[in-house]
């Protein structure tokens, strides 16, 4: 229904402002109705402007910027209403270090609501995790589940993450 | 609720039965380039009812089932089961009394497919059903393929209802 | 025949005068998420006489035109000027007396656009010319944007034939 | 003219073999011409196999199997007609550190036929450089080139990719 829609809306809008906010470290963003007359039909624009800069088309932005946009706007609808898991497949890639630090500390906070399942390669990520699973192919063509009891460094030789030389 | 594990089996990369326990917090799926992570991935799209063959990244469904490799023939069939726990009156009140739900899918190569809940054959409907009721909203933003992020901000704007449609 | 260095004024992020000289070997750029490394290649990709508002991630041209920030005016006028140095007869034979070729593009927010080789106003074609000469081959292979490796793999059986065309 | 075309095809054919097997030590790959008939107007498939793998569509290759792939046609092509100069804008953002490592090699090895331009956030990727060029935004939405003939570490806090504190 229409009431439902509008609130929904309205808290998706304001967590989006706020998660925008902490990763960028200002700036703003939020959602807006292209027809606030027909809020059922009514499409959505998506308005973004890290800190400093002037508005333009999400196109402008970087792959960084564009990817913590599209973060902010994901975490903001599981604040809404948390959804139990979610997966999310090496979505760190883009991110500097400073931005990979938000993530991870954004990441952790947010387990209070979902179960997180992250496939990365990057090695901060990897140490904010409560479990560790590595995926092998010691026989090509066989992807095989690798124990994580091992020390760190053992187990990143045994995913082949370092060579062990 | 939340998610307890995952049983592959003759899926993608898997042919041996494979099972991820999954813990409350961040669970991290790591390992070289191409050794397997997000064909688990596809797994949990999978089992969640997910039909398009672009999104499993193949040209038929039957591409999801193990072809064979240098050391072993290609198998018949692919099977992923899903196991939810800590369910709190979330899903359908069929289920209610159950404290764990199995969704369970199977594909053949001869294209009949099956899916089981608790290993009663039922329909995809059934499965989407209990997954809108518990929040994962199939449509929704509960799985990000790599590479696919920027998809929530690229889509058009009629597109993006569905984002608050899903969670409203 | 080499990159020497790059001239970039009032393009995208670079309001003021910023030049990149070019060594043999491997030049890296580096710099935190949104800080303007994308939009060097794409000054490069420019001045080479790129066309698509969509390769360069805008809707019109004028996009490409410092817009103005907090703390500055928006400038009226993109400039950006390449510089090819150790020249071995590659290229027309126009040019050859040259150990050196600049190309230059600008593009005033009224639309208006020039093209300039050694100061001398051209065309966009004498620019191609001598890419193509020197084997930059304009629709080539030589730039990478961000996120678009896959390119190469996905574009239909047709497209592939220009990398090899482009490199005979 | 027909002939170039067969002899570049050739060239670039075998190039892309070798790399290729570098890259994935082992597998083979292969552009194939879809109308041997017909040379001057033929579209060209491209076969991909890791080792120990069965061959299948591209589109299942990993994340990282599809940028080493396109990275050895890319370089094939260099190799058969060496351009001078080439800009590469964070490729290296799906490989894990063994192939980041392959990847460096490939790169160095290929500056005695161009010069390359490599925008990274691999750490790795940057200690293979000859020149470096930070890019900061000190003034938000301005861009700055950071003279880099800082000691590595103090270059790294200057352009922001670790934090100095
Ligand atoms: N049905 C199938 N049978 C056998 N192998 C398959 C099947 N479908 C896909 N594969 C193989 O799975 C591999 C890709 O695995 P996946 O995409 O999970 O890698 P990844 O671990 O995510 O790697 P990356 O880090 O590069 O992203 C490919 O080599 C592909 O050939
Ligand atoms: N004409 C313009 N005028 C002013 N700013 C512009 C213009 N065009 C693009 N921008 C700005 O440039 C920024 C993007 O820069 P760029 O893509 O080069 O970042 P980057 O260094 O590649 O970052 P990343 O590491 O995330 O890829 C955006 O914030 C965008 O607003
Ligand atoms: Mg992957
Ligand atoms: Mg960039």
């Amino acid at each position: 229904t229409k009431e439902m829609f509008l609130v929904t809306f309205n808290i998706i809008n304001e967590k989006f402002q706020q998660l925008f906010q902490m990763f960028f470290q200002g700036g703003s963003a939020r959602l807006i109705l292209t027809d606030e007359n027909n809020v059922l039909e009514s499409g959505i624009e998506i308005f973004a402007q890290p800190p400093g800069k002037k508005v333009s088309q999400l196109a402008l932005l970087s792959g960084g910027e564009k990817a913590l946009t599209a973060l902010s706007l994901l975490f903001a609808t599981f604040l809404a209403r948390p959804t139990p898991f979610c997966v999310l497949d090496e979505i760190d890639a883009p991110l500097d270090e400073s931005n990979t630090e938000r993530f991870i500390r954004t990441l952790r906070d947010m387990t209070a609501f979902s179960q997180f399942i992250v496939v990365t390669h990057n090695k901060r990520t990897m140490e904010a995790a409560d479990t560790l699973y590595g995926v092998t192919m010691e026989d090509a063509g066989v992807s095989r589940l690798v124990s994580v009891n091992l020390s760190r460094r053992e187990w990143a030789e045994e995913v082949g993450l370092v060579s062990s030389a | 609720m939340r998610l307890r594990k995952i049983e592959i089996f003759g899926f993608k990369t898997f042919p041996e039965k494979t099972i991820l326990t999954f813990q409350p917090g961040i669970t991290c799926i790591v390992g070289p380039n191409g050794c397997g992570k997000s064909n688990v991935v596809d797994a949990i799209l999978w089992v969640m009812g997910e039909q398009s063959t672009k999104t499993l990244r193949g040209e038929r469904m039957e591409d999801v089932i193990f072809f064979g490799c240098e050391t072993r023939k290609t198998l018949g069939m692919a099977e992923v089961t899903l196991t939810i726990g800590d369910i709190k009156g979330e899903i359908p009140s069929r289920y209610s009394e159950y404290s764990e739900i199995e969704i369970t899918r199977r594909l053949f190569r001869s294209g009949e497919s099956e899916y089981l809940i608790n290993k009663v054959p039922s329909r995809l409907k059934d499965i989407k059903d209990i997954l809108i009721d518990a929040g994962i909203g199939f449509k929704g933003h509960s799985v990000i393929e790599q590479g696919r992020i920027e998809k929530i901000l690229t889509s058009t704007p009629e597109d993006r209802r569905a984002i608050i449609e899903d969670t409203a």
